[in-house]
């Protein structure tokens, strides 16, 4: 077993379901018993014990989706299914998240969807503090090992009971209580860290990011992508560039057209966490990244004119999504699927912004973001009316472009923040 | 098995890194991996995941990185481990 490093500092934890999924074949009262049974596995076998509060609690459960604000996005159905929070002094230490888009299911084989039970003692283990374990036997192994039968009957496998029981001690048992099953001896995990030695090898081809003027810039899963030609960047959600090269769009997005070069505008929809990109009067929908069979599709599906669009983004202040072309803007409704009455609008409605914008973004701070040639302007929460000092520069605020002026060439990259050196941070 | 392509890998670079597996991007040093440290980190998910070590990243690991799992990382720390190492 694997150790996270912390440990609660007191035996009795709160515990309160804090969400539940939007639409569950499981009624609130069954996933509140399966979370009550999961974390009773974990008190079963040590000297930790749960209580159920009404707020404050140490353990907050929750169904979310897509980006939540905690920097680890889910993915909608498949892919990662839940995390936990070690414990901590933080607030949201021991907090328990899982994917709203997951069809939780309890004890049905894997094809009906995903066991509950089965990854809510996987992650209370996490809230706990282990961390994932390789042992085969382990509950605590990374992947799902599908559903783990009857709750009530579930012991924790060996690996994990000596885990748990080193954290907060062994369970003071009775005569005839029984002992854990599959009493399987492994050996404690020791990682390998793969050794660092990095390289800097800049293709000649890629374009500049420094020069902005961007395709499509959208927030996918808490990350802002920016797209321009064949390529793209990414910001995570830290304001950290994944890396100052651009990755190619057909070596990471899965089913565009070969020849197709470059994007109109991108955004996650807010239904099921997919993702839509637009070319012309094409459009592609991407489960993760690859793209759903029957596609590409007319732009008329959305209601929208063949002409193309300029940018697409959901506004987090009402959830609804908007289409930008020229000096129009359509707002769309995911859940019923059709554009809402009223649109096209001028996009003067937005004031402070000029037609024709490259892409807007809804970003993680709650602001939303219009973009166009190397400017950018900040929209605050849900104002209409652009913040005062802008527009400002997208290479340097977004782009990591240490530059003294915009005009700045590229053949003057250590000005740019791109100098051939390897630097590292601290130095 | 056939050889991974480029999206393969990219891919695969980019779930080793979320797994711990690779060390965080640095936006200051844009760092890429090298051929032996790729091979290293999936070494090291092979063995994690008790897949044979082969440090390709053949049909069985591919597989296995596509199957549903928990968000957090396998490896926790590794940056600030290799932060550490670097100092030294």
């Amino acid at each position: 077993y694997s150790l996270s490093g912390t440990v609660w500092s007191k035996n009795l934890l709160t515990w309160r379901v804090n969400s539940f999924p939007h639409a569950s074949p499981l009624t609130h009262q069954e996933i509140h018993d399966l979370m009550l049974k999961a974390l009773n596995v974990w008190s079963k076998s040590s000297e930790i014990s749960f209580q159920e509060a009404s707020a404050d609690a140490d353990i907050l459960i929750d169904f979310s989706r897509s980006h939540h604000e905690d920097g680890y996005p889910f993915d909608g159905i498949g892919g990662t299914l839940a995390h936990a929070f070690f414990p901590g002094e933080h607030p949201i230490s021991g907090d328990t998240h899982f994917d709203d888009d997951e069809i939780w299911t309890k004890s049905l084989p894997e094809s009906y969807g995903t066991d509950l039970f089965a990854v809510a003692v996987h992650e209370f283990g996490h809230a706990l503090g282990l961390a994932h374990s390789s042992a085969e036997e382990s509950i605590m192994r990374p992947y799902y090992q599908g559903p783990v039968g009857n709750p009530d009957q579930y012991k924790l496998p060996q690996d994990d009971v000596s885990a748990i029981e080193q954290l907060y001690g062994r369970r003071k048992r009775n005569p005839d209580q029984e002992k854990p099953a599959l009493p399987v001896p492994t050996q404690p995990n020791i990682p390998y860290y793969p050794p660092q030695r990095p390289t800097y090898n800049r293709p000649r081809d890629q374009p500049d990011r420094c020069k902005a003027h961007f395709d499509a810039i959208a927030n996918i899963r808490g990350e802002v992508f920016f797209f321009k030609k064949r390529y793209f960047w990414r910001l995570q959600p830290s304001r950290n560039l994944v890396s100052l090269n651009p990755a190619q769009i057909h070596q990471f997005w899965e089913g565009l057209p070969k020849d197709l070069d470059r994007v109109d505008a991108v955004y996650e929809r807010t239904n099921d966490s997919k993702i839509v990109f637009f070319r012309g009067n094409n459009y592609w929908v991407f489960k993760d990244t690859k793209a759903e069979p029957g596609y590409p599709r007319s732009l008329s599906d959305f209601g929208l004119p063949p002409a193309g669009i300029d940018a697409a983004f959901v506004w987090r202040h009402n959830g609804k999504t908007y289409f930008f072309q020229g000096s129009r803007f359509w707002r769309f409704d995911e859940h019923t699927s059709r554009m809402d009455l009223g649109y096209p609008k001028e996009v003067n409605m937005w004031q402070g912004v000029p037609q024709d914008v490259d892409d807007i973004v809804s970003w993680n701070d709650g602001n939303t973001y219009f973009f166009k040639g190397t400017k950018y302007w900040k929209f605050t929460g849900g104002k209409v009316e652009a913040d005062i000092g802008f527009p400002r520069s997208v290479a340097r605020d977004w782009m990591y472009c240490d530059m003294t002026t915009e005009d700045l060439p590229t053949q003057w990259p250590k000005f740019r923040g791109e100098s051939d050196c390897i630097c590292a941070r601290e130095s | 098995w056939s050889r991974p392509d480029a999206m393969e890998i990219s891919k695969g670079v980019d779930w080793l890194t979320r797994y711990g597996y690779l060390p965080a991007p640095d936006p200051l040093t844009a760092q890429q991996q090298t051929l032996e440290g790729l091979i290293a980190a999936i070494k090291s998910m092979q063995r994690f995941a008790g897949l044979k070590e082969t440090g390709t990243l053949d049909e069985d690991t591919i597989k296995m990185m596509q199957r549903p799992r928990c968000s957090l990382p396998d490896i926790i720390g590794t940056s600030e481990i290799m932060r550490r190492r670097r100092k030294r």
